[in-house]
């Protein structure tokens, strides 16, 4: 799965999400990823969201909008809800993944509980990182 | 001052240093680069978030390193069954495609349902008409194929059929297939 979130000049928030799948699926098993709230979520108001890992849990958590309903509702910043989503909720259903977010302001958030998630971020001065492991 | 940000994730799961060949990290963390650098063109030209987040992505499903668009992977049936979404959080317009066989870049696709049609979420075959109407690229399904994806499949269902056989033996999965984009998830 991959994912992407931005924030343009104007101070618009977008998320995009892409993904095969799950190996071996069967049934016509669909994941988070194409799932609006699960997968993927941007609001102006509180940040984007791209998510990527157990579909299933992801999809009965709520990921995606959880993130900014936490933001929206309680006042939590952007790393604080994406951590209380994905390193303490996921984690007590047992779902395994990260999440990429991004708020209005530009603060960044890439928490995952699996051993190691794909991500990277580039800021407005040009300067950047790519990151695999924990 | 001008914040435009992206960021991007190409799957997580059990990637560890032991996993990965020197050529290999390097192959991933070019690709990442690239993608980031693609997004950024488009934002510090006064592009829009969507226009960089669909930019973005389309580089990354035009790899087979990841499991989007051409590095998909393998259902039971041995096919490549893709899904997509993209969010506009100035105006909450979202749109998304699932279990499609023919799209080549299924992010752009998600796109038009958002902002072409007055739908969020097409699938399978309605959604692959959709999007010929609109003009997407339509591919053959083995353009999809990459051999990496396919011996998967075929590793994963030999162990099924092994576990089958001898029910105390569960398997032992290697970091391709317990890759969140491997065996077990999406």
């Amino acid at each position: 799965t991959v994912g992407a979130v931005a924030l343009d000049q104007f101070g618009n928030l977008a998320a995009a999400t892409s993904t095969g799948g799950m190996t071996n699926k069967r049934y016509g098993r669909v994941g988070d990823s194409p799932i609006i709230g699960a997968g993927t979520y941007a609001d102006n108001q509180t940040c984007a969201v791209s998510a990527t890992g157990h579909g299933e849990y992801f999809i009965r958590a709520v990921v995606a909008y959880d993130v900014a309903a936490l933001m929206a509702y309680k006042g939590l910043s952007v790393k604080e809800a994406a951590d209380e989503v994905v390193m303490k909720k996921l984690v007590k259903m047992g779902g395994e993944g990260g999440i990429i977010a991004l708020d209005k302001n530009g603060n960044i958030a890439m928490p995952f509980n699996s051993e190691g998630m794909y991500r990277g971020y580039i800021k407005a001065d040009g300067t950047s990182e790519v990151l695999i492991y924990k | 001052m001008s914040r435009i940000t992206l960021v991007i994730h190409g799957g997580a799961g059990t990637i560890t240093r032991k996993s990965m060949t020197p050529e290999k990290e390097k192959a991933y963390k070019d690709k990442l680069n690239e993608a980031l650098q693609v997004g950024y063109a488009v934002l510090k030209k006064g592009g829009s978030s969507l226009d960089a987040v669909e930019a973005t992505i389309r580089i990354m499903e035009d790899s087979p390193l990841f499991n989007a668009g051409k590095g998909a992977v393998f259902t039971n049936a041995g096919k490549n069954e893709l899904d997509a979404s993209i969010m506009d959080g100035k105006t909450l317009k979202a749109g998304a495609i699932a279990g499609v066989t023919t799209i080549k870049n299924p992010i752009s696709t998600a796109r038009m349902v958002m902002e072409k049609s007055e739908h969020v979420l097409m699938t399978g075959k309605g959604a692959e008409q959709f999007a010929k109407e609109k003009g997407a690229e339509i591919v053959d399904p083995s353009y999809f194929y990459t051999e990496q994806r396919y011996q998967q499949l075929q590793k994963i269902k030999q162990e099924e059929k092994t576990q089958l056989d001898h029910s105390e033996d569960k398997g032992s999965l290697d970091e391709e297939q317990s890759i969140f984009e491997g065996k077990k998830f999406g």
